[in-house]
């Protein structure tokens, strides 16, 4: 489509040589609020015509995939220190599958909103919502990958992202006999998955990697509740106790990799 | 440290232009994570375990994988959630490998397989590529993760 070419990018400044195609731009997913999202495809490097479309969706809530999943994780570049140039991935998932990373919700990155009020009542369900309304107005773009198969990968608060808009898919083809966004699952990493079990699993794998204290374990396991939003006072001491004075100058997305 | 990086990178005007971002011309910097959603995020469920049920209802390929030197959102964490969907086990417990080296441990269940990766913290793609990589193309697959 010619919306398609427009969007087709040429080169990146500093980009090593590559065999696959890009496109990256916006799509509109709201018009009222002026509400549209930010994506870049990677496409397959060999034979993208018959490889699957993956949706790479980012947590936080509030990060970008284009920053850290396209960036550091699973995309064709990597950026040098000086951010002067890029580098290829040895391990890019797309020589497997054409990757499309999408900026979600508005305000993430590169995507944005023109009703400034959209960034402080934003939430789960209008994120699925509006990821939902990009994916049917971007395949009206890339008509191609129209009943291919489909994926939707993630990590962290994806955990909440992934499932959602897989769920939101899921009811949306139920209106058609050959839908066309033709879903056929989800991965995610380090998920987000029950706030309740997640935090008993949480402080347990504190405690049995050597990160907090016995006392420090009894007193937050026998103070916090993992349930309510509003935690009490004992259990916020208990937690800030532990990561004050037991964790160290960790890097806790990774503890035995030296803190940035 | 990378994602200082892309915050040089992705504020430059001629990368901006080459991928046809920001033509708008929005009034903040490009930041890799915005403060503002983080704090004022409005609705948020408090589990995933009911949607689970559902996308495994409709048949969808579901796999969930743990970097386990993340303490942030760690494996015992996932794993103490899924164990509360009360799975039928498939495939039992097993290390899957990478090469010659265990790239982890996974568990098929009936509807959700769940896999380790050794020596992955949060990102798991960032530290351990090559294992993320392997995951990947055996998820894409519908394919178990390798034995040896």
């Amino acid at each position: 489509t010619k919306e398609q070419e427009f969007d087709r990018i040429i080169s990146l400044p500093g980009q090593p040589p590559v065999t696959f195609s890009q496109f990256s731009g916006y799509v509109t997913v709201n018009e009222n609020h002026g509400r549209a999202l930010f994506y870049w495809l990677t496409e397959a490097t060999t034979q993208p015509e018959k490889k699957p479309l993956v949706l790479w969706l980012n947590g936080g809530p509030g990060c970008s995939s284009v920053a850290y999943g396209a960036s550091e994780e699973i995309g064709p570049f990597r950026i040098n220190k000086t951010g002067s140039s890029l580098y290829l991935n040895k391990y890019s998932w797309n020589k497997v599958a054409n990757i499309l990373f999408l900026e979600s919700p508005a305000g993430v990155g590169f995507s944005y909103t023109n009703t400034s009020s959209d960034l402080k009542d934003s939430g789960d369900k209008r994120t699925a919502q509006d990821a939902l309304i990009f994916l049917i107005r971007w395949m009206s773009r890339f008509p191609q990958y129209k009943y291919r198969d489909f994926y939707i990968s993630g990590e962290s608060y994806a955990g909440h992202y992934g499932p959602q808009l897989a769920q939101a898919i899921v009811n949306y083809n139920k209106k058609f006999p050959h839908p066309i966004i033709n879903l056929k699952g989800i991965i995610v990493g380090n998920a987000v998955t029950d706030n309740k079990y997640d935090g008993i699993g949480t402080v347990t794998y504190w405690w049995s990697h050597s990160m907090i204290s016995d006392n420090t374990y009894k007193k937050i396991m026998h103070s916090c509740n993992f349930t309510s939003e509003n935690s009490s006072k004992q259990c916020d001491n208990a937690v800030t106790y532990a990561v004050s004075h037991e964790f160290g100058q960790i890097d806790q997305y990774s503890i035995y990799t030296p803190s940035c | 440290c990378t994602e200082n990086y892309a915050e040089k990178y992705y504020n430059r005007a001629d990368v901006q232009k080459a991928m046809h971002a920001n033509t708008t011309g929005i009034s903040y910097s490009w930041t890799a994570c915005s403060d503002i959603l983080l704090k004022n995020w409005k609705d948020s469920d408090d589990s995933m375990l009911p949607i689970y049920k559902k996308l495994m209802a409709a048949g969808l390929r579901i796999w969930v994988f743990s970097g386990d030197t993340d303490s942030v959102v760690p494996v015992t964490a996932t794993r103490f959630s899924l164990s509360h969907l009360n799975l039928k086990i498939k495939t039992p417990w097993y290390p899957w490998y990478s090469g010659s080296q265990v790239g982890g441990w996974t568990e098929v269940y009936d509807g959700l397989t769940f896999a380790t990766v050794r020596g992955a913290g949060h990102e798991v793609p960032l530290f351990q590529p090559r294992r993320a990589f392997i995951l990947f193309q055996s998820f894409l697959a519908g394919k178990e993760l390798p034995k040896n």
